[in-house]
């Protein structure tokens, strides 16, 4: 099914709560479809979950999952 | 693992602010308790408590809004718990949940608290989902263990938790054959007499009788387990226990042999034969007023520093010479932390205050004051008030309190 814009948005806010995105310092606020792709697809990689850069239930599924406030510290780069 | 800072200091002290509403308040607290422990066991942190002024580490619970936290809470779920890296040190947790401990429902404060402090002590996240450190609540576990990357992260920081040293050259290395042994039959903690006594690390009061031990609380006994179930490798039927708080070394001695254990860890090369004091003792207790080991048979005793060589040569000394008023050949023996100090014989007690003078109205009843027992015939045995025995000290320390009293008059005192 789709996703409602309250799914995608509440995705965009763990993705940058937990420091998988990175807000821009310069430039406009809105973030790039590429770097919300980039950024789930490190989310899954450190969550073992089946890597496709898509906000499946999967990945959805395991953002609802309680977890500690602090940030994540994964990226590509450091994942690598 | 991940190191996102350091603290500077390896003994740091921690206050619990607040505990939650959804457990017992014994049951949170040995929770949070064996939180620090986890790292302490496989670092070398020590970590003690204060009920009162400033900590390096404190642990809250509050909710959504904070006035004191700028980072709000998010109600039952999602966010647990949040902690500050060092050396700040707050470690907060969300007071909407459902906080449990050794039950499949709510959150396991336990594991929670373990991970927080990790953060508190300088890690970061975790690339292992079933490392402590992962960020998600992978959920209670009953045989809870840190991850070997949670392990690997705190010596990255802080080292391994390095060999014990201590009076080693005293005792020679034995063999003692670790064959199957009958346990004897399960005692009556209200009757008949104790094999030995202890107030153990984080406060607990051990008993030992035959094959079994339980602790002792203002509240009631806990359960019998057999010695071997929690000491694995010890044997039933103890002479002595005795715990340091300076050293956090437990000791057993049983014949002409003495075991040590830190928690419930057998230190290397233990048991060993005891050499420099006699076989059989009766008792052994610790007195923090001088931070010494004393180990008593008959009606004579010595005074054992752990981390120096003693010279037993003025060893041993007569009981009635220091513990005034105190029964020879007692069959157990301990002291709280506050220096007062009690001796068992039989089915009766007797209270010592810091003067090591035995208080007046004593010997008491041991069933009915410590072990909760209430016998059908009234005790005509006083009890109660501000001469009863606590079970429990007042102030429980993960690895044991120091007393600020000066040794050399104390020492002088006691030559």
């Amino acid at each position: 099914r789709a996703l409602g814009p309250a799914e995608k948005e509440a995705a965009v806010d763990y993705l940058l709560q937990y420091g998988y995105l990175q807000k821009p310092l310069e430039g406009p606020g809105d973030f790039k479809l590429e770097d919300i792709k980039q950024a789930l697809r490190a989310f899954q990689e450190a969550s073992e979950l089946s890597v496709s850069g898509q906000l499946d239930d999967a990945t959805r599924a395991r953002m609802r999952q309680p977890r500690c406030g602090l940030e994540d510290p994964f990226n590509q780069k450091t994942l690598k | 693992y991940l190191m996102l800072g350091r603290w500077r200091k390896k003994h740091l002290t921690f206050r619990i602010l607040n505990l939650p509403s959804t457990l017992p308040l014994h049951t949170a607290r040995a929770a949070l308790l064996k939180a620090f422990e986890y790292w302490s066991n496989v670092a070398p942190l020590t970590f003690r408590e204060v009920k009162a002024g400033w900590a390096d580490i404190r642990l809250s619970f509050h909710g959504r809004q904070s006035p004191y936290c700028s980072n709000t809470f998010d109600g039952p779920g999602r966010v647990l718990a949040h902690a500050d890296i060092p050396e700040l040190g707050s470690v907060h947790f969300d007071e909407d949940e459902l906080w449990t401990e050794r039950t499949y429902q709510g959150v396991n404060l336990r594991i929670i608290a373990a991970h927080e402090l990790g953060h508190a002590l300088g890690l970061g996240h975790s690339r292992y989902t079933q490392a402590l450190m992962a960020p998600v609540y992978s959920g209670y576990q009953p045989h809870f263990k840190l991850h070997p990357d949670d392990v690997a992260g705190i010596q990255a920081l802080y080292g391994k938790k390095s060999p014990e040293t201590g009076d080693e050259q005293e005792e020679t290395e034995i063999t003692v054959p670790q064959g199957p042994t009958e346990p004897s039959p399960m005692p009556d903690p209200c009757s008949g007499e104790l094999d030995a006594i202890m107030l153990g690390p984080r406060g607990k009061t051990y008993a030992f009788k035959g094959s079994y031990v339980w602790t002792m609380t203002d509240s009631g006994l806990g359960p019998l387990f057999q010695v071997s179930a929690l000491w694995e490798g010890l044997p039933g039927n103890l002479d002595a226990a005795v715990y340091s708080p300076r050293t956090r070394w437990i000791y057993f001695f049983k014949g002409d042999k003495v075991w040590r254990y830190i928690n419930f860890k057998m230190s290397p090369g233990f048991p060993k034969k005891l050499n420099r004091v006699g076989p059989n003792l009766d008792a052994a207790l610790y007195w923090p007023v001088n931070q010494k080991v004393f180990l008593f048979k008959g009606s004579k005793y010595w005074q054992w520093d752990e981390l120096t060589r003693t010279d037993f040569s003025h060893y041993p000394k007569p009981i009635k010479g220091l513990f005034t008023g105190a029964p020879n050949q007692p069959s157990a023996a301990m002291s709280r932390q506050d220096g007062r100090v009690y001796f068992f014989k039989g089915k009766q007690y007797w209270h010592l205050n810091r003067q090591l003078r035995v208080q007046k109205g004593y010997p008491r009843d041991i069933a009915h004051n410590w072990m909760h027992c209430h016998p059908q015939i009234p005790d005509t045995t006083p009890s109660g008030g501000d001469t009863s025995p606590s079970a429990t000290g007042p102030d429980h320390s993960v690895t044991g309190t120091t007393s600020d009293t000066t040794l050399s008059s104390i020492d002088t005192t006691l030559n």
